[in-house]
Order: C-alpha cells, then sequence, then structure tokens
C-alpha cells in the first residue's frame, strides 16, 4: 500500500460519502443520475464478488463492503425513498448501449476466460465508463450544484490517484496491469473536461455552469 | 500470479 493507492481509497470514499449525505441532508436526490448510480452498483456487485472467495485483508474486505452498502444505499435513496425528487426527465442516457458492448468486450478482452475473471473485466471496464449518465445529465441541464461538483472531483481524483499507484507499483513491484491501466487512463480522461470546470470556477466560488 | 495480486486494489 503506497500514499497514492491510499489517498485514491479514501478520496473514492469521500466521493460516495458526499453523494451520500447530500441526498440524505437535502432530501433530494435532485441532479443526480440515477443510472450513473446504478451502474456504480453493478461495477461494485461484480468486482468484489471474491469476498466470497478471497480473503486479502481487514482493509480491503472493510472497504469493499462499504462501498457496496453505500452504492446500494444511494440506489434505494433515488429509486425509493426520495423518488418523488429525481429528475428523470433529464437521465436519459441509455445504460444499455454502455452495458452491453462492455460485456461483449469483457469477454473477448481478459487475462482468463473465468466466470470470476471476467466479471472482474467487465467492472473494470464498466467503471470507467459509469459517470458518463452524470456527465450526460449535466451537460444536458448546463449546471450542477457545487455539492455535486464535489462529488465529481473527488471520484475523477480516486482514478487519477489510482493511476499514480500504478505507476509507483510498476517500479516498486516490476509489473502493471493492462486492462486496468487502459481503463483507468479512459476514466481519468473522461473527467478532465469536468477538472478544468472544477477547478476555473467551483473553486472560485462560482457554481458550476456550463456556456450555453 | 501477476493477475491475481492486482486484486488487493479495490
Amino acid at each position: 500500500m503506497n500514499l497514492f493507492r491510499l489517498a485514491g481509497d479514501v478520496s473514492h470514499l469521500l466521493a460516495i460519502i458526499i453523494l451520500l449525505l447530500k441526498i440524505w441532508r437535502t432530501r433530494s436526490c435532485a441532479g443526480i443520475s440515477g443510472k450513473s448510480q446504478i451502474l456504480f452498483a453493478l461495477v461494485f456487485t461484480t468486482r468484489y464478488l471474491d469476498l466470497l472467495t478471497t480473503f486479502i485483508s481487514f482493509y480491503n474486505t472493510t472497504m469493499k463492503v462499504i462501498y457496496i452498502g453505500c452504492s446500494y444505499a444511494t440506489v434505494w435513496m433515488i429509486y425509493a425513498k426520495f423518488k418523488a425528487t429525481y429528475d428523470s426527465n433529464h437521465d436519459t442516457f441509455r445504460m444499455e448501449f454502455l452495458v452491453i458492448p462492455i460485456a461483449a468486450l469483457s469477454l473477448l478482452v481478459n487475462h482468463d476466460f473465468a466466470p470470476l475473471e471476467i466479471l472482474w473485466t467487465f467492472s473494470i471496464y464498466l467503471e470507467s465508463v459509469a459517470i458518463l449518465p452524470q456527465l450526460f445529465m449535466v451537460s444536458k441541464t448546463g449546471e450542477a450544484e457545487t455539492i455535486t461538483s464535489h462529488y465529481l472531483f473527488a471520484l475523477g481524483l480516486y482514478r487519477a490517484l489510482y493511476l499514480m499507484n500504478w505507476i509507483w507499483r510498476f517500479f516498486a513491484e516490476g509489473f502493471f496491469d493492462l486492462i486496468a491501466i487502459v481503463a483507468g487512463l479512459v476514466q481519468t480522461i473522461l473527467y478532465c473536461d469536468f477538472f478544468y470546470l472544477y477547478i476555473t470556477k467551483v473553486l472560485k466560488g462560482k457554481k458550476l455552469s456550463l456556456p450555453a | 500470479s501477476m493477475v491475481v495480486m492486482w486484486k488487493d486494489e479495490l
């Protein structure tokens, strides 16, 4: 465990908790894409099936359980508890356009043609694009609440920190995982435009709104 | 194996 990895995990956890608290405290999920949250729940579920087969560490198990639990709690708040505040008219991204091609890709490009390995690969690929419905929603409405921007920033930062962790691990341990790296790069690149807006606008105290 | 090692990540 190096500092980049730890900071990445903390950033990821922070993102998840920011979103949960935002919805819980405002009693509203306005501006949040339920579809991105369903995709993240699917990502965690398919990746962490190894909870049932392999014990890695107390840290690893705890974080996985927290990620899965929070992600299902978020989906539950959007589609049940605070359903009335869910902005479904603006959440129109078609999930099948991501899930089906990614399922096919994970069957074709993986480390090992075994069920758990294919599901792990699927989750890595899906995670890289799972934020698209949310970014699509922000671009459709032309703005995001400041707290939603903080969520997106923490979530983007997490994978950027993981990229540095992988560079570290390459030099420290002498190997790399091409599937994780390529997907992680794609994921981080998707956030770049948002990072720019976040730094130039949100950090200067302005609300994130896109030019018309 | 190498493949398994990176499964320590989240």
